[in-house]
């Protein structure tokens, strides 16, 4: 999962959204539904919870449009785009749109609610027979006031359950007439309309007067899609008309002729090479609760993930099924459940005995006595044993400094100190006190499997085990027993992957490991790569070098380091300080 | 000799908003329009990417295999129904 720079998102749980209008593909008791299933997939999984506003500015302002809607990011008429939400924030942010150019079904053909009839208000089932005959769609045979109808079940003739479908003739939405139908002819602009019409709008919505003349009642509402309506072209909500000429030639169904894009469409005439009216046929449609649920997905802070099961995978696909993947609540819990959150994945208590892996402190609480000297090291403030360190460790080499050094082989935090590495030998800088720089100590003392040179190192936060890297092979030192080395292939790592050059903690049990431009996420306890990985460093962690030869953790900040330079990221993924190791960590 | 080969005509329909496009046109302006072709610097200065660098990111985030060439599954992917957020943040 990926979230949006700055990791965006509410900073309240109790969120309110609007549904500004409707589309004319379904009825707005199904859409309302289908935004609030949309919005449930999020608060099951969170302490979110969603509020429906019926009026003034909501957190989340959903709307349907076409092409330019008016935020400067046109939708693209049938298919290709289907919507789009802003991130988290004020004003247009938060906010979701849908491209009513698509046919919004519950992803399986239109879904038709009927009204009055004797269903009390169930969808049609399609197919159904009447008087012998097998239905797809809506009809009005059998009735002489021309209202399309469909049974609610698959035969009318033995069950006689029936509703009325959408039609202008039984209600409008929207508008200004509380859903009454329309009346025809009207009246507008001094023009005579015998049906719905897109005339006097710039967003291609069908529209009908619901008294007979506009022009003096200024009464209308918007004309509901019927299931048989084309979709798109330049005849919206009108039916296919068959058979119809095409080049000349005769066409009784459907066809992609002509089209170089394969989609099945009709002619709205007899003649299209008169007329040229035509549309998309319809189909199954795109589901809206799913569509929806992905776009609140962003309208919560998820950006979109590369894990195709995932509901936040940019494209389209229907699921008859749907239950969220775990990388979706993995992302969105990131973002809202307070222990997954990104600071306090990183705010482990940092022991002041390093070393010390038998639970809390059985010492009292008080001053330590210093003792002065390099034979404190490595434990110059606790008299216990430790276990990742039951030898005494000395300096080597007084005269090495660390201030000397342009470039460490690795740089990582152990037992809450920041280590730094090179050709054999480290040194520690305490994160909690200003005990200053301590070292350097002997690799091969203390870790004595390691090779001189390493290329980055890790601790496993819930384990204590110390991971070290070095070329293609890595060691795992548990106290002073030793695993390794084994090749990094065993982790999942492709066997392209020279070297890991940095590794970060991310949260419990999970390491991002880093090489040339790209990184990957470790399962420390399943010992191998997430799927989704890997991923481009410079997406994710906007900013930072590409080529980092040094990742790491250190007071609650990420650090990349190239050079003797490092770049420091915040806990919400800014760069807010770039500087010099030497000077502004090591304090030379 | 030959059975005579059915021409295949391409209409424009009117009103229709997507054109006809070569399958190199799509590809750059889907790369354009979710992000795979801008890289923000740290200057804060925007370059573009190679058109193949671009590719293989997109066949990466997609899921497809990085051939960073314009292949037939990833024309597919790029003519497939999707959100309009783009991909890559700039």
């Amino acid at each position: 999962y990926q979230t949006f720079e700055g990791d965006l998102k509410w900073d309240h749980h109790d969120v309110t959204y609007r549904i500004l209008n409707y589309s004319p593909d379904m009825e707005a008791s199904l859409i309302d539904d289908a935004f609030a299933r949309a919005f449930k997939v999020w608060s099951d999984v969170t302490p979110l919870t969603f509020t429906r506003l019926f009026d003034g500015t909501a957190d989340i302002m959903v709307s349907f449009g076409k092409a330019d809607h008016g935020d400067g990011y046109p939708f693209d008429g049938k298919d290709g785009l289907l919507a789009h939400a802003f991130p988290p924030g004020e004003g247009i942010q938060g906010d979701a749109h849908f491209d009513d150019d698509e046919n919004w079904t519950l992803g399986k053909g239109a879904a038709v609610k009927t009204s009055f009839g004797n269903a009390e208000g169930a969808l049609c089932h399609f197919p159904f027979s009447f008087e012998g005959k097998e239905y797809s769609t809506c009809t009005t045979e059998g009735r002489s006031d021309n209202l399309p109808w469909c049974a609610t079940t698959a035969d009318y003739g033995r069950d006689k359950k029936f509703g009325f479908c959408p039609s202008e003739l039984l209600y409008t939405f929207d508008g200004n007439s509380n859903g009454k139908e329309c009346v025809f002819p009207f009246v507008f602009l001094g023009e005579t309309y015998e049906g719905c019409t897109t005339e006097g709008r710039s967003d291609g919505y069908r529209w009908c007067s619901t008294t007979e003349n506009f022009d003096k009642d200024k009464k209308y509402g918007f004309c509901p899609n019927r299931d048989t309506a084309v979709i798109g072209g330049n005849s919206e909500g009108e039916p296919c008309q068959f058979p119809f000429v095409f080049l000349g030639k005769k066409y009784d169904s459907c066809t992609s002729e002509g089209r170089g894009d394969g989609r099945l469409w009709c002619a709205t005439t007899s003649d299209f090479d008169a007329d040229t009216k035509w549309g998309f046929c319809p189909d199954r449609g795109y589901s809206l609760f799913l569509v929806a649920a992905h776009e609140f997905g962003h309208a919560l802070g998820l950006d979109h993930s590369n894990i195709r099961d995932a509901l936040m995978y940019p494209m389209y696909s229907y699921v008859e099924d749907f239950s969220l993947h775990e990388d979706d609540v993995e992302g969105i819990q990131y973002l809202y459940v307070k222990c997954y959150s990104f600071n306090s994945l990183h705010s482990f208590p940092l022991s002041s005995h390093p070393g010390s892996k038998t639970g809390p402190d059985p010492t009292p609480p008080g001053p330590t006595i210093p003792t002065p000297g390099p034979s404190d090291e490595p434990e110059p403030n606790t008299p216990t044993t430790t276990t990742t360190s039951p030898t005494t460790t000395h300096p080597v080499d007084p005269s090495q400094d660390a201030c000397q050094i342009n470039k460490f082989d690795a740089i990582t935090e152990i037992d809450g100190d920041l280590h730094f590495f090179k050709d054999g030998q480290y040194w520690r800088l305490s994160s909690k006190t200003d005990g200053g720089l301590k070292g350097p100590f002997s690799m091969s003392e203390r870790w004595p499997a390691l090779p001189a040179v390493i290329d980055t190192a890790f601790e496993d936060l819930v384990t204590k085990k110390i991971y070290f890297f070095s070329g293609t092979r890595f060691w795992v030192y548990t106290g002073q027993s030793l695993l390794g080395p084994r090749s990094i292939d065993k982790l999942g790592l492709p066997s392209t992957v020279e070297k890991v050059e940095g590794a970060l903690q991310r949260g419990k049990g999970k390491v991002l490991l880093f090489s040339g431009e790209n990184y990957w996420r470790l399962d420390v306890k399943g010992q191998n790569i997430d799927k989704g990985y890997p991923r481009f460093t410079d997406i994710v962690f906007g900013g930072v070098p590409n080529d980092a030869h040094d990742v790491f953790h250190f007071k609650g900040h990420i650090y990349f380091c190239r050079d003797r330079f490092y770049w420091r990221m915040n806990s919400r993924r800014q760069v807010d300080r770039v500087g010099y190791v030497k000077y502004d960590i090591l304090k030379c | 000799w030959c059975v005579p080969l059915e021409k295949t005509v391409s209409v424009t329909f009117p009103g229709d908003v997507l054109k006809n496009m070569t399958d190199m046109e799509l590809a750059e302006s889907y790369l354009k329009r979710f992000g795979y072709m801008n890289v923000q610097h740290r200057s804060g200065f925007q370059s573009m990417v190679s058109t193949s660098k671009a590719l293989m990111r997109m066949q990466r985030q997609m899921g497809l295999e990085e051939t960073g060439t314009l292949d037939k599954s990833t024309v597919a992917a790029m003519k497939a129904p999707r959100c309009g957020v783009p991909d890559i943040r700039s």
